[in-house]
């Protein structure tokens, strides 16, 4: 699964995310990916989220939608936390995977509860990072 | 102010499996569809072109599962699902099952802008991509000698997907 947040000058929201399932799946088996809500969303009153891992444990959550839902109701500084508890809520239930997001005010945040996930991110004040496993060094410096 | 992230999948990553050859081609792969969104966003370009051109690279790579490199189904398919929103009017295009379409998230974005809907699954969703000039793709474009060995693996020791996906990307 692949996918991308972003944030534009006008300060407009956008989440995309595309994949190719799950190996062996069977019976029209569809994940969070494409769901709107499960495993996208964007509002400009809240935030962009596009999310990677177990679908199943996705879609019962709605891990996009109750995101941006929950941090439009407690504003941005606790937009880390929010996505942290919800990727709790999925690891609950016993899910695994991650969330990218950005926040209204260019805030762009990771929430993964595997030992990795493929990831990147770039703002206009000059981060410019990749990375693959949880805290490991950065592939790229980030003044 | 612009702001980009993206991902190319996550879960159970084993480090010993990934050589360093692996891992800088992994990293090089997710610093061009950084790069190809930053682009676009420093240009001053919208939010949403800035996800579509930063997720179409990895869609075009073999290394992740999406587009190109998309896994097999169990009729050793490959089944391909996007969905894309615009948090300006929360307008919304997903398709999902589609398996001739290259570059699902403009097809997805066209289900958004172009139809009065928000979800199209299977050879609807293929019909309603030639209806707008998609070009139709060859199922050997999605399907990779690697995924294939993935496939076989599961069904050889009876894993169940999750036990075979490595990460989910």
């Amino acid at each position: 699964t692949v996918g991308a947040v972003a944030m534009d000058t006008q300060g407009n929201l956008a989440a995309g995310t595309s994949t190719g399932g799950m190996t062996g799946k069977r019976w029209g088996r569809v994940g969070d990916a494409p769901m709107i809500g499960a495993g996208t969303y964007a509002d400009n009153r809240a935030c962009a989220v596009s999310a990677t891992g177990w679908g199943e444990y996705f879609i019962r959550v709605g891990v996009a939608h109750e995101i941006c839902a929950r941090l439009r109701m407690a504003g941005e500084p606790g937009a880390q936390a929010i996505a942290d508890s919800v990727m709790a809520d999925v690891e609950a239930l016993g899910g695994d995977g991650g969330v990218i997001l950005i926040t209204p005010a260019g805030e762009a945040l990771y929430s993964f509860n595997t030992t990795g996930m493929y990831r990147g991110r770039a703002t206009s004040e000059g981060v410019n990072e990749v990375a693959i496993f949880g805290g490991e060094e950065r592939a790229s410096a980030t003044p | 102010r612009w702001s980009l992230a993206i991902h190319g999948g996550a879960g159970t990553l084993d480090p010993a499996q990934m050589t360093p050859e692996r891992r800088a081609e992994y990293e090089a792969a997710l610093q061009a569809a950084l790069d190809a969104g930053r682009a676009v966003l420093a240009a001053g370009g919208s939010a949403m072109e800035a996800v579509q051109a930063a997720i179409l690279p990895m869609e075009d790579s073999p290394l992740f599962n999406a587009g190109r490199g998309a896994v097999f189904t169990w009729d050793e398919t490959n089944e391909l699902d996007a969905s894309i929103m615009d948090g300006r009017d929360r307008s919304a295009g997903a398709v999902a099952g589609v398996k001739t379409v290259k570059n699902p998230i403009l097809l997805a974005d066209r289900v958004r802008t172009d139809s009065e809907h928000v979800f199209m699954i299977g050879s609807g969703a293929e019909s309603f991509a030639v209806s707008k000039g998609f070009e139709v793709t060859p199922p050997e474009y999605f399907a990779s000698e690697a995924r294939l060995k993935s496939l076989e693996r599961m069904k050889a020791d009876k894993l169940s997907a999750i036990d075979v996906d490595t990460k989910f990307g």
